[in-house]
């Protein structure tokens, strides 16, 4: 049976936005030294059947969204991280220990579906 | 109750920061070069996308994933009879290693002095650095140092500027046993050397040296939850 393929515009398709975290909107600028801030970005989008394929989709995005188009109560396929890269902090505990650490999965840097 | 959730969320994130809530230090501590320039080198490679073990930490040549750079909290000793007459500063150092974490295994603690810009000529050639670990509880304020309550562990003759010592051993005996952490006895000894020609005021440069002195611990610790020894780059 034909299946019907939904449209969805290209600025309504899955893709990385930016998100730039700034630590003194948290409050945490009072501990952390640096950075001030960092661009996690995030992802946001539609993954519609007719574009898994080409979405950086996973096999499990393509089966699910082609279940969706069968049956619409199925949940469409989700825009997530694909890509995720670390990022390094300094920052100051209550002993006046000055820390370096190293936080993985902390920036986006892919999205699919 | 939309402010108790973020709260919560807040706490939970800050777990993972091995942080049990989020710290409010009064001031800022200066961050010393080699963490500057780790962090430096981590954000530079991030920027160009290259590929980083986090578990390594090249710069020192240990494997490690949590930098800290713990203060002196020790103090100035001023004996009423000196140790030895030439006896140009005494000082306990203490350092804290409570932050550590018990699934965290200690790679690296290296002991920084420094002596100030100055040191070899406001004290002369005729300097000697003893340091010693102390064995035995005492009084604060009350401490003399006697021999088998301290144990020699270095002596550095004519020192100057900035020196560092491998206390890994120690400071794993103080992270596994923290009642035997009594800290260290720092010694500076001054020897007049008359025949040098050099107006040599002692007194003033000790002070000047007691200014001066910084001291630290570079501790690097691994933590196995975050490095698994198995885990093969991609």
């Amino acid at each position: 049976a034909a299946i019907p393929v939904p449209k969805a515009s290209c600025k309504n398709l899955c893709h990385r936005h930016q998100l730039f975290i700034n630590f003194r909107d948290l409050g945490w600028h009072k501990w952390i030294i640096a950075p001030k801030g960092f661009m996690a970005n995030y992802c946001h989008g539609d993954c519609p059947f007719s574009l898994t394929v080409s979405l950086n989709s996973s096999n499990y995005a393509f089966m699910q969204a082609l279940m969706q188009a069968v049956d619409p109560e199925t949940p469409q396929a989700v825009c997530i991280p694909s890509k995720l890269s670390p990022i390094s902090m300094l920052y100051q505990d209550n002993n006046d220990n000055v820390i370096l650490r190293h936080y993985e999965d902390m920036v986006v840097d892919e999205c699919g579906c | 109750a939309l402010g108790q959730a973020v709260q919560f969320q807040e706490y939970v994130f800050l777990q993972f920061l091995d942080l049990d809530k989020a710290p409010s230090p009064q001031k800022f501590q200066p961050v010393p070069y080699i963490l500057k320039k780790i962090f430096q080198d981590r954000e530079a490679a991030a920027t160009t996308g290259v590929s980083q073990d986090l578990c390594y930490v090249k710069e020192l040549g240990v494997r490690g994933n949590v930098l800290r750079f713990l203060p002196d909290q020790g103090f100035f000793l001023y004996p009423k009879k000196p140790f030895q007459a030439s006896s140009c500063l005494q000082k306990l150092l203490y350092f804290n290693l409570s932050a550590i974490k018990e699934r965290e295994q200690l790679t690296l603690a290296q002991l920084g002095l420094d002596l100030g810009p100055s040191s070899y000529y406001n004290l002369g050639p005729e300097l000697e650095l003893a340091l010693f670990l102390v064995q035995e509880p005492h009084v604060w304020g009350q401490f003399t140092p006697k021999p088998g309550k301290i144990f020699a562990l270095q002596s550095v003759p004519w020192p100057q500027g900035a020196l560092r010592f491998n206390l890994l051993d120690v400071a794993k005996d103080w992270n596994d046993n923290p009642q035997k952490n009594f800290g260290l006895f720092l010694e500076i000894l001054v020897k007049e050397d008359r025949d040098s020609g050099v107006n040599f005021q002692p007194e003033d440069a000790c002070t000047r040296l007691r200014r001066s002195l910084h001291a630290s611990l570079l501790v690097v610790t691994l933590n196995s939850d975050q490095c698994h020894p198995s885990r093969k780059r991609r």
